[in-house]
C-alpha cells in the first residue's frame, strides 16, 4: 500500500517545503518509490527539485480539476522520485473550487487510482488552512507537522489540531497525526529546549485519549539551522546533491530512516 | 500629519511582526506618537505587545465591520504607543466582507478619521495579498517589505509588486514601496549576500521608471539573527525592555532611526 503522508502548518516559513524536499529524496536514495506533491500556488517544491514551474503541461492544478489523473502528470525528477508539479494556475485552485460538490474530497478521488507499486505519496501544503490543504487532509492518512521550535509556533498549533480534528470527525477517520518535527533548531537557544518540552508534554498527556495526535511522535532527530538547506534549492538541487557532508544531510536521512521505521530508533 | 505605512510580505515567517512591534517601539521610545495596527487574524502582534486578544471591546475586527471607530478601539500599550488589536473574529473578516461595495477601502475611510496628533500609523499584514492586506495598502503611503535573504524570498517578491502596481493603479496613487528590509541576516553566509546584492540590482535598475518601487531603499541595517527577538514576545516584551544590550535591539533602534530620518544615514 502507499503510505500518505501530508506535511502541513499554517504558519509560513517554518520548514514544510525543505522537509518534503529532502526527506522524499532521502526516501528515494533509500530505493522507496515516491511521489511528492506541490499543493502550494507558490511552487516551491516543484522549483525546488529543479523543475520549471511552466514546463509541464499537467501538474497539481490539472489533478484538482479534473482535467488529468495524476498517472498522467508525474514528472520523474530523480530515480524512485516523481513530482506532481504546481504552477501559476493553481492561485485560481481555491476559488474555482469553492462551489464544486465534494471540493475537500477532489484529491483524495485522484489518489485512489494511484497505482500500488508506489511506497510513499507525500504531500507539501501551502501556509493555510484553506481549501487546497483541506484537500491534502482528505486524502492522507498521516500529518507530519514541522513547527519552529519559537513561542509563537505554539500560538498556531491550537488551531492546526483544531482543523485535523474536525476533518477527521467529517471527512476522513483514519486522519493522524503521525509527528512533530522541530525545524530551524538552535541548540544554544533555551527557547529552543523550552519549546520542545511544552510539546513532549502536550503529547504525553495526550496519550490514550482518541485525538488524532494521541499517538504522534515528536522525531528524536530535528533540524539544525544550516545555511546548506537555505542554498540547495537556488541550484534545483536536494541537500544529498548539493552538500552531503554537512548537518542538513546528516538530518534529513536521519528523519527520513525514522519515519520509514520508527521502531530502530527505539 | 500621520505616516501611514503598511509592512507586508506574503511570505510566511519573514519578520513582518517582528519588526512592526519593535520598530514601534523605537520610534515611540523617541517621543513619537504611533499607532500599530494587528491586521492578521493569527493576533501576533497584539500577543507580542502584552494584550490578550480576548481582552479587548473593539479591534481591527469591528473598525473593519464598522462598528466602531479607530479611535473608540485603541488600546494605550505604551507611552506614545496604541494598539488597534486583532482578535480571533478577525479571521471571518475577509468572507463577511467579500460581497461588500468597496471592500478593500474600509480601512482606508476609517485611517481618514485618525487625529493629526499621531505621527505614526503602522500595519502589520498577515502572510497573504488577501483582503485584509489590500485593505492595508489601500490606506497607506508606504511600503516597507522585511525580506528574507534566502532564494525563495526573491520568487515571491515578484507577486507582491505586482499586487502593489495593481493597488496603486486603481485604488491608491500615492502608494510606494519606500524600503526593503532584510531580516535573519546571516552574515556569515554568502546566500545572504548574493540575495542582497540581487536585491541591490533589482532597485538600482527602477530608479527613474514610474514605478511604485523607483525610489525604495534597502534599508542599510539589517535584522541579525538573534533569538533575544524570538524570546520577547513570549514575555509580551518589545526587545528593548527584554534585552535593551543585544543585536536585536540595537538593528531596530537603527532601523527606526533610518524610517524616521534616512538622510541622516546619507
Ligand atoms: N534548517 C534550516 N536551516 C536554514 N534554512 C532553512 C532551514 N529549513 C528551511 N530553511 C530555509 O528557510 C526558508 C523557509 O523554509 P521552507 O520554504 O521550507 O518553509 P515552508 O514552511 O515551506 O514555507 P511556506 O510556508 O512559505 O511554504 C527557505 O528559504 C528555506 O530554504
Ligand atoms: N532576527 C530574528 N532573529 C531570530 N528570530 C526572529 C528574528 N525575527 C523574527 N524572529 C522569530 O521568527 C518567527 C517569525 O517572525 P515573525 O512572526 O516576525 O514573522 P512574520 O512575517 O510576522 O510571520 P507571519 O507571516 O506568520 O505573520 C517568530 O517566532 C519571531 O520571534
Ligand atoms: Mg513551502
Ligand atoms: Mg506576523
Amino acid at each position: 500500500t502507499v503510505r500518505k503522508i501530508a506535511v502541513l502548518n499554517q504558519k509560513g516559513g517554518v520548514g514544510k517545503t525543505t522537509t518534503v524536499a529532502n526527506v522524499a529524496a532521502a526516501l528515494a536514495i533509500k530505493g522507496q518509490r515516491v511521489i511528492a506533491v506541490d499543493l502550494d500556488p507558490q511552487s516551491h517544491l516543484t522549483i525546488h527539485l529543479g523543475v520549471d514551474p511552466d514546463s509541464f503541461e499537467n501538474g497539481a492544478y490539472e489533478v484538482l480539476t479534473k482535467s488529468a489523473s495524476i498517472a498522467d502528470s508525474l514528472v520523474n525528477v530523480r530515480e524512485n522520485l516523481w513530482v506532481l508539479g504546481a504552477n501559476i494556475d493553481l492561485v485560481g485552485a481555491e476559488s474555482e473550487l469553492v462551489s464544486e460538490v465534494g471540493r475537500e474530497t477532489i484529491f483524495h478521488e485522484a489518489v485512489e487510482t494511484i497505482s500500488d507499486d508506489y511506497d510513499y505519496l507525500i504531500i507539501d501544503c501551502p501556509p493555510s488552512l484553506g481549501l487546497l490543504s483541506l484537500n491534502a487532509l482528505a486524502a492522507v492518512d498521516e500529518v507530519v507537522i514541522p513547527l519552529q521550535p519559537h513561542f509563537l509556533a505554539l500560538q498556531g498549533l491550537g488551531q492546526l489540531l483544531q482543523t485535523v480534528t474536525l476533518v477527521s470527525k467529517r471527512i476522513n477517520p483514519s486522519l493522524k497525526i503521525s509527528a512533530i518535527l522541530l525545524c530551524m533548531f538552535d541548540s544554544r537557544a533555551t527557547l529552543s529546549s523550552e519549546v520542545k518540552a511544552d510539546i513532549q508534554n502536550f503529547i504525553g498527556n495526550s496519550r490514550g485519549t482518541n485525538c488524532p495526535w494521541a499517538d504522534a511522535d515528536l522525531i528524536p532527530i530535528h533540524v539544525r539551522r544550516n545555511v546548506k538547506l537555505a542554498e540547495a534549492p537556488s541550484y534545483g538541487k536536494t541537500i544529498f546533491e548539493y552538500e552531503p557532508d554537512c548537518n542538513g544531510s546528516r538530518d534529513y536521512a536521519a528523519i527520513a530512516d525514522f519515519l520509514h521505521d520508527p521502531a530502530s530508533f527505539k
